[in-house]
């Protein structure tokens, strides 16, 4: 029970504190419990220092910033059992290109390293160009989807309608 | 155990057969807004066993039935398939006999889910179980919704450290 | 008081549907009070139809279209009485190219409307290309913000960057 | 009255003064993740008289003043200064008597915020007065925040409702 959690903890901020400075390029982040002895009633706090800048607290952080460290979160608990499929729903949505190449980095090194398969949902041009394969969904009808495959060459075109 | 298709038919806006590939590495999803592409990933938690139809952006589950257009009907059944290689024989002992395994889930109107694995009737739970030995599922940290990463952002505390759970 | 808000509701509601409609390009979209029979106590339900599709309550659209259907309320509610500056931080970020061309068609034509001086945040190329001008926040030296001003062709480039 | 420019002095990440003109029309505001966007629209919110820390991200009003970088030591005061040109004297009576106006607002550690209208002092109410006679404020629907949108989707009704409210 306790245990566990602590245990994991240590394992889960290991990674995070590792994915953050990848994802940022530098700085440092870390996670903590808070609010109680009992780790199964803490909170869960992160103070992040985006590279140049002091630690803050994440709530601090730009819009952009948070989205990363909190994927650096979310991957550093994947780590620890990960799974044969990953699906990420436009999370590139608050990501300037810069942030968004890291990103792509940072999924393709996943990958390496756990063999899963990722299912990325995007509209950004530059994180279709940063995919294996390329799927659109359409409505031509009105209402109704439909899945065509693309051509990463023709990604671009529909970048720019969706 | 590699997982590399999924099947949809009545599904939201997929009211045709329509099978997504999921092969090795990364797959891109792209599409103008309301084309269907967070459908998608709602049928793969659905299939995995999700049980709460808010985390499906319906009011009850049969939200998820196709519920028509200005040009066609409703329907009245749902179904998604999520199908595996199982060449390797990783799977759970009661189904690891074959080189394919299918898991389905189907609703009809005023009849709830059934699942399958393989053909076979199976429990939800059984279902989710299957997912769970695998590191995965329906709310497992591999599946980041639409809106999810703000809802992290801007969690207290001790719900954000729920997501610590699944590595302990 | 009850009177009040009942009127306000129904100029609300009036705007809601001409904006809805003018961002989505046809459909229909509606404001219900809930709940209650006393406004000052009721709910504010938003049932959304876009184009081609079944009504519905807009927590089925997909992420564009509820960020389309938030606007037009938030706008809905600013054209009651217009404010002489209005912000908008990276309200495009969800949506898709056909629809960042609506939102700016849109807010053109509010500010031809009342006036307004907007100031708008994005990271979207096409949005930076629909405004009357350009300023870039840069942070050459680490951790400290400067602003400069952007002849609207550079604009491209600091869209790469961010 | 017509609002045409936001100064900023020691106010988080703009250490050195900086001026952003208002002008008519579209005005776009680009640059990467982080370089302080948002940040210029927190100023000119705290200046309306924005009394929540935690919606300027912070978790005291002293956050807003600039920390210091690996390079610069911490400040000790912020303020943020708006200005408009009256000359169409439209403002409210006690503050009509010039062509220009300036609200300027600023904070000193352990000492709190102080409010000036042209010059003078003023308590942080007669500045929320001010914006709100001219159907504006910290709050209005005029100032939409980074993350705001998904806040009004995931909103329950009743708080949904009050949006109206500045309408009635
Ligand atoms: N049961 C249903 N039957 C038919 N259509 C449905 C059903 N449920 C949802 N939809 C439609 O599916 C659309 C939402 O699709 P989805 O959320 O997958 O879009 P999306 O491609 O993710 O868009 P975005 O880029 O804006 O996130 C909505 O327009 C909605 O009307
Ligand atoms: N008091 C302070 N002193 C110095 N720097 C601060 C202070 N408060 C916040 N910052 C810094 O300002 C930055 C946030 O800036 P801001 O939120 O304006 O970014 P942004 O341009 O809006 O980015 P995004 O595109 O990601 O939304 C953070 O990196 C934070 O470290
Ligand atoms: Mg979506
Ligand atoms: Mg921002």
């Amino acid at each position: 029970g306790r245990e566990r959690l602590l245990a994991a903890f240590d394992t889960v901020s290991a990674n995070f504190e590792r994915l953050f400075t990848q994802l940022f390029g530098g700085g440092m982040a870390q996670l903590r419990l808070v609010e109680s002895e009992d780790p199964l009633e803490a909170g869960l706090e992160i103070f992040a220092r985006p590279p140049g800048k002091r630690l803050q607290s994440m709530s601090l952080l730009s819009g952009g910033e948070q989205a990363l460290t909190a994927l650096s979160l979310i991957f550093a608990v994947f780590l620890v059992n990960p799974a044969p499929v990953c699906v990420l729903d436009e999370v590139d949505a608050p990501l300037d290109d810069a942030n968004v190449e890291r990103f792509c980095d940072l999924v393709h090194s996943i990958r390496k390293e756990t063999g899963t398969r990722f299912l990325i949902i995007t509209h950004h041009a530059l994180t279709m160009s940063r995919m294996d394969r390329l799927f659109g969904v359409t409505m031509a009808e009105r209402g109704i989807s439909q899945l065509v495959s693309i051509d990463l060459n023709q990604a671009e075109e529909l970048a720019a309608a969706g | 155990v590699k997982f590399n298709r999924l099947r949809l038919t009545g599904f939201k806006s997929f009211v045709e057969p329509t099978e997504l590939s999921i092969d090795e590495g990364l797959t891109g999803v792209v599409g103008p807004n309301g084309c269907g592409k967070s459908n998608l990933v709602e049928a793969l938690r659905w299939v995995m066993g999700e049980t709460s139809a808010k985390s499906l952006r319906g009011s009850g589950m049969e939200d998820v039935i196709f519920q028509g257009t200005d040009s066609r009907p409703p329907r009245n059944m749902a179904e998604v398939v999520l199908g595996a290689d199982n060449s390797t024989r990783g799977a759970p002992p009661q189904f690891n006999d074959s080189d394919d395994i299918e898991i389905s889930r189907r609703i009809e109107r005023d009849a709830g889910s059934a699942y399958r694995i393989n053909g076979n009737d199976v429990r939800m739970r059984d279902v989710q179980t299957f997912f769970a030995d695998m590191n995965s599922g329906a709310r497992s940290t591999a599946m980041v919704r639409q809106g999810q990463i703000g809802q992290i952002i801007n969690s207290k505390p001790q719900d954000r450290r729920k997501i610590l759970e699944e590595a302990a």
